[in-house]
């Protein structure tokens, strides 16, 4: 099966 | 001081709606340009980006920049208490600790007003870049609920293929396997029923069809939707909100293990 990234792998917090 | 009006109080249910079931709270950021909110939903998995213009309120004025944290179950149930066709205003002091939202029946006959408190919400926000993508498709919003609720019956993923000749959404599991595949339409005549796509490049991703049916609760905001997709990065699934706006969610894509 396939792992779920969080969209913090992807946009940076600022 | 900060009021908003807004003739179609239908505009502001069916955005809570849209995003009542991911979020339970969320800031409304009110400058003189207009409202915005981004939340990621519990999960951090999804967000929510939402903007409301100023200029498609028939009144509005910001003072002074505001950010009214807002329970979403709350402000939900203040909402049923507009009828659809109902003019509703919400406004607040400066620094003000409760957001009052005032529904005027259209003869002016029965005027209601609701007074909600304020959370203090430290919700962070995340940078989104501008990106080109390398698949832009629009269709028909109704046609892409439907298709998410019927594979989501199939498997917990939905693998979008974007291609020059189309889109291909695909699910497996226990029960089977599904495919449902949409040509690009050639010259249709209303523009709200056709699928388009612009391909730079041809993409595949795989989401949890769950996310992707939360989202289309937006469904009643617009007839159309667009989905924008390049490898590696989150999926944009994005319905106007009339003249006035737009509502957007994101998907970070599910990477084989």
């Amino acid at each position: 099966n396939n792992l779920q990234p969080f969209l913090k792998d992807f946009y940076v917090p600022h | 001081m900060f009021e908003a009006r807004l003739v179609q109080s239908s505009i502001l249910k069916k955005v809570l709606e849209a995003i009542k079931d991911l979020l339970n709270e969320a800031t409304f950021d009110c400058s003189d340009s207009g409202i915005q909110l981004q939340a990621m939903d519990n999960s951090h998995v999804s967000l929510v980006s939402m903007n409301l213009r100023s200029d498609g309120f028939d009144k509005y004025r910001c003072d002074r920049n505001i950010s009214m944290g807002m329970n979403l179950g709350s402000m939900t149930k203040i909402l049923k208490c507009a009828a659809n066709e109902d003019v509703v205003t919400m406004k607040a002091q400066d620094n003000a600790d409760t957001v009052t939202f005032v529904f005027e029946s259209p003869n002016q006959e029965k005027v209601s007003d609701y007074e909600m408190k304020l959370m203090n919400l430290d919700q962070e926000h995340l940078g989104i870049p501008e990106t080109e993508y390398a698949c832009v498709v629009r269709l028909p919003a109704g046609e892409f609920a439907r298709i998410c609720r019927d594979l989501s019956q199939f498997g917990e993923s939905v693998v979008i293929s974007c291609t020059k000749e189309g889109v291909k959404f695909s699910s497996a599991g226990d029960i089977g396997s599904a495919n449902i595949k949409l040509a690009q339409t050639s010259n249709v005549d209303k523009e709200e029923l056709a699928v388009t796509v612009e391909m730079q490049e041809p993409v595949t991703l795989t989401f949890a069809s769950r996310y992707l049916n939360s989202f289309t609760k937006a469904t009643s905001l617009s007839n159309v939707v667009q989905l924008s997709m390049s490898p590696d990065v989150p999926l944009v699934v994005e319905y106007r909100i009339g003249e006035i706006g737009h509502i957007r969610y994101y998907l970070a894509p599910k990477i084989e293990d």
